[in-house]
C-alpha cells in the first residue's frame, strides 16, 4: 500500500486556491464534530461583519464593515463596504479567528469604524451610507466570539489513559495515554512506548478509541500492557468522552461466524472487499477479515461495529457501480457473489442486520476539504469530495494519484470542513506538486 | 421564526461609530434561545 509522505506546507493559501469562481468548501455545517459545526446554519453570504481595516495609515488600529461574498468552510472571501461591484480589494479570512466581530462591537467599544482610505473620499456622507446599506441586513450573533471559543474546549486530557487499536496488530486493543490534543484529535502514545515514539493520531471520536476495560467487557482482544507502576497522574479517560454506538438486539436474526459481507480495507481504504465475520463479540461488535488476505492467526482481523458505515450487504459494490476487490488468490472472475458463496459454501450476511440510515450529509461532489490521509492519520490533506454513494464519500487528495483515494464515511471524524487547521494549529498538508511529490 | 438550528433571528438595533459621530441601524442577529 502506498503511503505519502509529509510535503513542504509554507506556500498553501486556501483563498487563492479556492478563489472567487466556482470551487466550493463544503460547509462547516456538513461537519458535526468540529467547533460550530452545530451553529453554522446562520452564517451565509451577505452577512456583515466588523473587521480591520486593512487600507489606513492611522497609527492604531482600525476597523471597517465588510460583507461576506463567498464562503468556504471557515473561511470568508470578504468585501469591505463602499466598494459595491468592485472585487479588487476582496480578501479572503477565518472567520472563527479573533478579530472578525458582529456590526455594532466597535461602538460597544468605543472604536470609531474607519473606511478604508482608498474610498474615503468616494462617499461625502458614510453615515447616510451606511444607513441604506445596513439597515434589515445581518450580521453575527452577539456571542459568536463565545460560541468559538467555547467549541475549541476539548475534554480529553493529556496523560489520559484509553484502549486504542494497535496499529501492528489490528485485531487487538492496547493502552495508550494522551500526549496531544489539538483540535480534537488526539495523538496517543502506546504505553509501552519508552521513547514515546510509538505513537497513533485519532479523533477523539474516532470509533478506535474506547475506554480503559472495553475490550474485556466485550470479548475482543488485548494487549496486556506490561507496564506494572502505573504513572502517578494519569487517569482513565472516563466513559462518557467517548462516542456512543447504537444498541442493537442480537437477540432476533443475528450475525454469526462465516458470513459473507463487504467491507472497506482497513489497511487500503481506497478498497472495498470480500469480506467474512470472523468472531460475533458482545455489545453489536464483528470481527472481520478480509477474504484472501488474512494471516493465520487472525491478526489482521479488524473490529467494526454492526452499524459501521464501513461494512455493507454482499452486492453493495455491484449495485452502486463500485469495484469490489475479489478475494486474492480466488481466480474465478470476474466475481460473482453467487459462484463464490457456492464455492466458499457460506452464506451472505442478511441486508437487513446492516445500518442503511443515510442522513442529509449536505456533501456535493467538487467540495474541498481537510481530509486525514487514514493510511497516515497524522496528515491533515487538502482534499476534494469526488464521489457520493449515499453516505459514503469517495476522497481524493489534491494532487495525488487516484490510488491514493479513500473511502470516508459522512460522518466520519477524520473530515474537516476548509479553516480547520488554520484555526485549530494543525498542520495541514498542501496539493501534492510534481515536484514535491518524487 | 424559529430555524432547525434553535436560533432564531430577531431585529436589533446595533450602534455604528464613525468619525462623524454616533448612530444606530436595526439589523437582523440570530440569537440562540437554548
Amino acid at each position: 500500500v502506498k503511503t505519502k509522505a509529509a510535503l513542504p506546507v509554507d506556500s498553501f493559501d486556501w483563498g487563492n486556491y479556492i478563489g472567487s469562481g466556482d470551487m466550493m468548501g463544503a460547509p462547516v455545517s456538513c461537519f458535526k464534530h468540529v467547533p460550530m459545526g452545530n451553529s453554522w446554519e446562520d452564517i451565509k453570504e451577505g452577512i456583515r461583519v466588523e473587521v480591520l481595516n486593512s487600507d489606513s495609515n492611522l497609527p492604531m488600529k482600525v476597523y471597517w464593515i465588510a460583507s461576506i461574498v463567498k464562503l468556504a468552510g471557515f473561511k470568508a472571501l470578504l468585501r469591505y463596504e463602499g466598494f459595491d461591484g468592485d472585487s479588487g480589494q476582496d480578501f479572503w479570512c477565518n472567520l472563527c479567528v479573533p478579530d472578525i466581530h458582529p456590526v455594532g462591537w466597535c461602538a460597544s467599544g468605543g472604536k470609531p469604524l474607519v473606511p478604508p482610505k482608498s474610498i474615503q473620499h468616494k462617499v461625502t456622507n458614510w453615515k447616510g451610507f451606511l444607513v441604506k446599506r445596513l439597515t434589515g441586513s445581518k450580521t453575527l450573533p452577539a456571542d459568536f466570539s463565545f460560541k468559538v471559543q467555547e467549541s475549541m474546549q476539548f475534554p480529553f486530557k493529556k496523560l489520559m489513559r484509553v484502549e486504542v487499536v494497535d496499529k501492528a496488530h489490528l485485531c487487538r486493543t492496547r493502552v495508550a495515554l494522551v500526549q496531544q490534543v489539538i483540535g480534537g484529535r488526539l495523538r496517543l502514545v502506546y504505553e509501552e512506548s519508552h521513547d514515546g515514539s510509538d505513537d497513533f493520531w485519532c479523533h477523539m471520536y474516532s470509533p478506535l478509541i474506547h475506554s480503559i476495560g472495553w475490550s474485556r467487557s466485550i470479548g475482543h482482544r488485548f494487549k496486556r500492557s506490561d507496564v506494572t507502576k502505573k504513572m502517578d497522574g494519569l487517569m482513565d479517560a472516563p466513559g462518557r468522552l467517548f462516542a456512543k454506538v447504537k444498541d442493537v438486539d442480537q437477540s432476533g436474526e443475528w450475525f454469526k461466524d462465516g458470513m459473507k459481507l463487504e467491507a472497506i480495507d482497513p489497511l487500503n481504504l481506497s478498497t472495498i472487499c470480500v469480506a467474512t465475520v470472523r468472531k460475533v463479540l458482545a455489545d453489536g461488535y464483528l470481527m472481520i477479515g478480509i477474504d484472501g488476505s488474512e494471516a493465520a492467526d487472525g491478526s489482521d482481523w479488524i473490529c467494526y461495529h454492526s452499524t459501521s458505515p464501513s461494512i455493507f450487504p454482499a452486492g453493495f459494490c455491484e449495485i452502486n457501480s463500485i469495484e469490489l476487490t475479489p478475494p486474492r488468490g480466488y481466480t474465478k472472475l470476474p466475481y460473482r457473489w453467487f459462484d463464490y458463496l457456492r464455492d466458499t459454501s457460506s452464506v451472505a450476511a442478511p441486508v437487513k442486520l446492516f445500518n442503511k440510515d443515510v442522513p442529509n450529509h449536505g456533501f456535493v461532489p467538487g467540495m474541498k476539504l481537510e481530509a486525514v490521509d487514514l493510511m497516515e492519520p497524522r496528515l491533515v490533506c487538502v482534499a476534494t469530495v469526488t464521489r457520493i454513494v449515499h453516505r459514503l464519500l469517495r476522497i481524493h487528495f489534491d494532487g495525488w494519484e487516484d490510488e491514493y483515494d479513500q473511502w470516508v464515511d459522512c460522518e466520519s471524524p477524520d473530515l474537516y470542513p476548509v479553516g480547520w487547521c488554520q484555526l485549530t494549529g494543525y498542520q495541514l498538508q498542501p496539493p501534492a506538486m510534481q515536484a514535491s511529490r518524487e | 421564526g424559529a430555524e432547525a438550528s434553535g436560533r432564531k433571528w430577531e431585529q436589533k438595533q446595533v450602534q455604528i461609530k464613525t468619525l462623524e459621530g454616533e448612530f444606530s441601524v436595526t439589523m437582523w442577529a440570530s440569537d440562540d434561545k437554548k
